[in-house]
């Protein structure tokens, strides 16, 4: 709304080029909520109060993503879009925001206990600043991808544990809520690259109290065939598990985000209203109701 | 009636041309093509995808009496009528897009996550005079 109609005169090109956290920055005038959920708004204000000349790329540093996480993200981009980038209309995908997570590089450290075979945990810590208030969690999923060739198998059966960690007054790090999911993943030899393990329900707590970190561990363990005959550890298979990355499917009920329900709503702009079923009487009667209000209009 | 005496001789086809001037402006308000990439914006290291975007613009005279054709309000004759006869500092109306389509967009945030993002009225589809 402030920008809306507003003239971008050269005095705010000053305002726009001044760092994201003054508060000379208009963007800050948005109400917090808001801010990130213009993603394309601040380039193409600075864009427009600059002429164009500075490219926004050299104002503000961008960490680069994760190589896999990339190109998982490029193939959702080819499932949920044209070339020239008009969404499909896919009735069953109900988001229009997909935000990929990669935990933060100071807590990605793998233990792994190989007195007891192949348990994989891991200590993931997600920052979800960019999620916007007013980006709804649909679905959220941990996304691992398989580094190695896996062997030749039918089907590899995997147990992932979950506790998300709250840290307490004195600092030190306490399991409030745990999560088993149990899942089985049945492999074609080296074709299936991603796997999607779904914790919507561990997560939807944690996210909607609006949580700007999430901390947790994850303990994966993968053997080897269909159980239960498979119930030992001793046929564990041996692949490198890199740290998942965390997938929110999201639904922005901001303005400037694309609304599907809406633009159906949009087409169906007069739906033909069942003519009442009454008697001909009724009929005839409504009829010259209709010739009335019509002479009257 | 006069402007059949000032009309040349001409022959009935030609007429039909002569009579369209009268009936639609040379350039009419229609939609344009403009593709643009947005490495010509040096945005390409943070817009993913799509590579090309068409935005689509409107352009062109809109006609004296504006009906159906572009789905214009009746306000759009009476603004008309008021820069003709009353005031002619009062704009013409003006060629603008009716309606849009969305587009979706792959973008890098600025702490390195990735985010997939469906954007309302990115690319116009449709014109109008208002």
């Amino acid at each position: 709304p402030h920008y809306r109609g507003q003239v971008i005169s050269d005095k705010t090109s000053g305002l726009l080029a001044a760092p994201e956290d003054s508060e000379l920055n208009p963007l800050l005038w948005l109400p917090k909520s808001v801010r990130h959920g213009y993603a394309l708004l601040p380039p193409l204000l600075k864009v427009l109060s600059d002429q164009g000349h500075q490219n926004w790329e050299s104002e503000v540093p961008r960490l680069q993503p994760d190589s896999r996480a990339l190109r998982y993200m490029k193939r959702l981009y080819k499932m949920s879009a044209t070339k020239d980038g008009i969404p499909k209309a896919n009735k069953s995908h109900l988001y229009n925001t997909v935000r990929l997570f990669t935990p933060c590089s100071e807590c990605k450290h793998l233990h792994r206990d190989l007195m007891k075979g192949d348990v994989h945990s891991v200590d993931l810590l997600f920052n979800l600043d960019r999620v916007t208030a007013l980006e709804h969690l649909l679905k959220s999923v941990l996304l691992y991808s398989f580094d190695t060739s896996v062997p030749n198998s039918s089907s590899i059966t995997c147990m992932c544990h979950l506790s998300a960690k709250e840290h307490g007054f004195s600092g030190q790090v306490c399991p409030s809520i745990s999560h088993s999911i149990a899942f089985s993943l049945h492999f074609e030899v080296r074709k299936r690259k991603w796997v999607e393990i779904d914790v919507t329900s561990f997560l939807q707590p944690l996210i909607a109290t609006n949580r700007r970190n999430i901390h947790m561990a994850v303990n994966v363990t993968c053997l080897m065939g269909e159980p239960p005959q498979n119930t030992k550890l001793e046929n564990p298979i041996n692949m490198a598990l890199v740290p998942p990355s965390l997938l929110l499917y999201l639904n922005d009920t901001s303005e400037q985000a694309y609304h599907r329900w809406n633009s159906l709503r949009h087409k169906r702009k007069n739906p033909v209203r069942p003519r009442p079923r009454n008697s001909p009487r009724g009929d005839k009667e409504n009829s010259q109701g209709k010739r009335a209000s019509r002479r009257r209009r | 009636e006069e402007n059949l005496q000032e009309a040349p001789t001409t022959s009935p086809s030609d007429l039909s041309q002569y009579f369209k001037q009268f009936l639609f402006p040379q350039n009419e308000c229609e939609l344009h093509n403009f593709r643009l990439s947005f490495s010509q914006l040096k945005w390409d290291k943070w817009i993913i995808a799509p590579h090309r975007y068409s935005p689509q613009y409107c352009k062109g005279d809109c006609p004296r009496v504006v009906g159906h054709r572009y789905g214009s309000p009746v306000h759009t004759m009476v603004q008309n009528i008021i820069y003709e006869k009353l005031d002619p500092s009062v704009p013409k109306p003006s060629c603008v897009p009716a309606e849009y389509s969305p587009l979706s967009v792959l973008t890098i945030e600025p702490d390195g996550s990735i985010v997939y993002k469906e954007y309302e009225d990115m690319i116009a589809t449709k014109c109008t005079c208002r």
